[in-house]
């Protein structure tokens, strides 16, 4: 029975029995796409399996890639108008070189709760770390910055397109360093830090969820004469 | 010469039969986040010469049918899926990934002769 389930994982595409300790939060965007592509083989109507009409890129598979980095902390809290400043690393290893990447898209989850009377604006900064961490360095050297942005009420998550940079991973997997983020209060806001904020970057440090949705193609499953004979 | 018609219970027919595998008496249940089981049904029966018309058949069953009868090494036509469906699998695999994916031709929704 286990040479069995064995062949069978590995039609699955999966190398071995896997054993999550807890369940990773599934977005609702996979969930809608599992329940609309679920409701369509019910149904019996055509469906590209090539193609995600729900997020509008060819791909027939998507991986929700969890953060594997850490929060940075800071000798003394808020120094410099910090709040919150985090690696964010995302293990590729299980994309395998014959697939295309056709969406690398980051979710920041920074939890509806940690906004509530949010008091001063933040900032949001991120930036692609280009050097290894070096040891007795309290921050990674960061590269360049690609996205700076204001954070100004409950917005859900947050979403940042990282196909350049995943493709660069993908193809120089050495490169994968993570990426910098960085939440300040924005200038002049900050002046008098106050128990407010301390308790708005607490929450916000405790609620905050990061991951990387990746849709890949593999064109041994999708090749173009198929799907235009669909 | 005429084929004799050879008695054949409507219940040894080639027809699909339902299988539901729950993920959970496999275990499964602890990587697999959804669905819940999997639909394994499959393709069982007999393709008597006289029922091919009726079974759903392809031209080819038709023939391979007729020619068994007219010599039986040649083999009988089986009863396999004519119509497949996918299935979608939402897992976590070893590095913690969500993982969505679509398996093409993995239901078997209706069966015949072929």
């Amino acid at each position: 029975l286990q040479l069995q389930e064995y062949d069978f994982l590995q039609f699955l595409g999966l190398d071995k029995m896997t054993l999550p300790r807890t369940f990773q939060p599934v977005p609702s965007i996979l969930n809608k796409i599992f329940q609309d592509w679920e409701a369509a083989a019910t149904a019996g109507d055509w469906q590209d399996l090539c193609y995600v009409k729900e997020l509008g890129v060819y791909g027939n598979l998507l991986r929700l890639v969890p953060d594997q980095g850490f929060f940075l902390y800071l000798k003394k809290p808020f120094q410099d108008d910090y709040c919150l400043q985090k690696l964010l690393y995302f293990n590729l290893s299980a994309i395998k070189a014959k697939e295309q990447l056709t969406m690398a898209q980051l979710r920041l989850d920074l939890g509806s709760n940690s906004y509530y009377n949010l008091g001063p604006e933040l900032e949001l900064a991120l930036s692609v770390v280009q050097e290894p961490h070096k040891w007795g360095q309290v921050t990674p050297t960061p590269g360049r910055r690609f996205a700076l942005q204001s954070i100004l009420w409950p917005q859900g998550a947050l979403r940042f397109s990282l196909q350049d940079v995943v493709q660069g991973w993908n193809s120089n997997p050495q490169k994968n360093l993570g990426l910098f983020l960085e939440i300040m209060v924005q200038e002049g806001r900050g002046s008098g830090v106050n128990f407010q904020l301390e308790d708005i970057c607490t929450r916000l440090r405790r609620s905050f969820h990061a991951s990387l949705l990746v849709v890949t193609l593999n064109p041994e499953q999708c090749q173009p004469s198929s799907r235009k004979r669909r | 010469a005429a084929i004799p018609v050879p008695k054949v219970s409507c219940k040894n027919l080639c027809h699909r039969h339902q299988l539901f595998i729950n993920f959970k008496d496999l275990g499964w249940h602890k990587w697999v986040i959804a669905p819940k089981g999997f639909m394994a049904n499959y393709c069982h029966g007999d393709c008597p010469f006289s029922l091919t018309t009726y079974l759903n058949s392809s031209n080819y069953a038709f023939m391979q049918a007729l020619m068994h009868e007219v010599d039986p090494e040649v083999p009988q036509a089986t009863c396999i899926p004519t119509k497949l469906s996918p299935i979608s699998i939402l897992y976590q695999d070893n590095n913690d990934n969500v993982i969505l994916r679509h398996y093409e031709d993995m239901v078997v929704d209706e069966c015949g002769c072929g």
